[in-house]
């Protein structure tokens, strides 16, 4: 563990924080795309499967549940509790592509052709582009609540400090995690243009406006 | 190389 992981990962929890509080005060998941929500359940149960076969320590194991039962109750949230104030006609992405692509990646790009070590494979290429459909909606609407771009500020901070991680690992153990790197950086690139907005609009006090 | 292949991350 080094800081900039433990950070990441703190990160990583502040956004689901922060995502449950907009719906929990505001009472409404306006704004939230439900495919990205969708696709992240599916990442995590997908990668964490090995909670059933691998002890790693007791943090990365809470963390794990925290991150699976967290996003399957936020879908629960948006599709029954909240549904009436969520929008389908704003979130429009089309998820199939990401998954198709996802599938392909994984089949041609893993460690070994074994169903778990596919299945994180696809986890780690469908989360680099789970943001998509959010990014999307953000698009079509122009702007965003404050609330909703901390979350995605957070969500897209976690990973760019998981780079910092990996190069850490790199320089000090040798670690090489070459397909978690790649679609890293992938990941990071598609927050792009959304953290230079979130940086000269929202962190000066400014509503999220697209230009 | 594949088997030394740790996931001990989120």
């Amino acid at each position: 563990m080094n800081i900039f992981r433990l950070v990441a990962d703190l990160m990583h929890l502040a956004s689901i924080f922060i995502l449950l509080l907009k719906i929990q005060k505001t009472r409404s998941c306006a704004g939230i795309s439900f495919k990205t929500q969708l696709l992240y359940a599916i990442v995590f149960v997908t990668r964490y499967l090995d909670l059933f076969t691998t002890w790693i320590s007791l943090y990365n194991t809470i963390m794990k549940i925290f991150f699976i039962a967290s996003s399957i109750y936020i879908l629960y949230l948006m599709k029954y509790k909240f549904r009436a104030t969520y929008d389908p006609i704003l979130d429009t992405f089309r998820i199939e592509f990401l998954l198709g692509g996802s599938v392909i990646l994984a089949l041609i790009f893993n460690y070994d052709f074994i169903p778990m070590e596919i299945l994180w494979s696809f986890s780690i290429f469908l989360e680099s582009v789970a943001i998509l459909p959010q990014l999307f909606m953000l698009s079509r609407t122009g702007e965003a609540e404050t609330i909703t771009t901390h979350y995605i500020f957070a969500l897209g901070g976690y990973r760019a400090l998981y780079l910092c991680n990996w190069l850490w690992r790199y320089i000090f153990d040798g670690h090489v995690e070459v397909y978690a790197w790649i679609a890293g950086v992938i990941q990071t690139a598609l927050y792009s243009d959304f953290f230079y907005i979130y940086y000269t609009k929202v962190l000066h006090g400014k509503k999220f406006e697209l230009p | 190389e594949k088997k030394e292949h740790k996931k001990d991350e989120l």
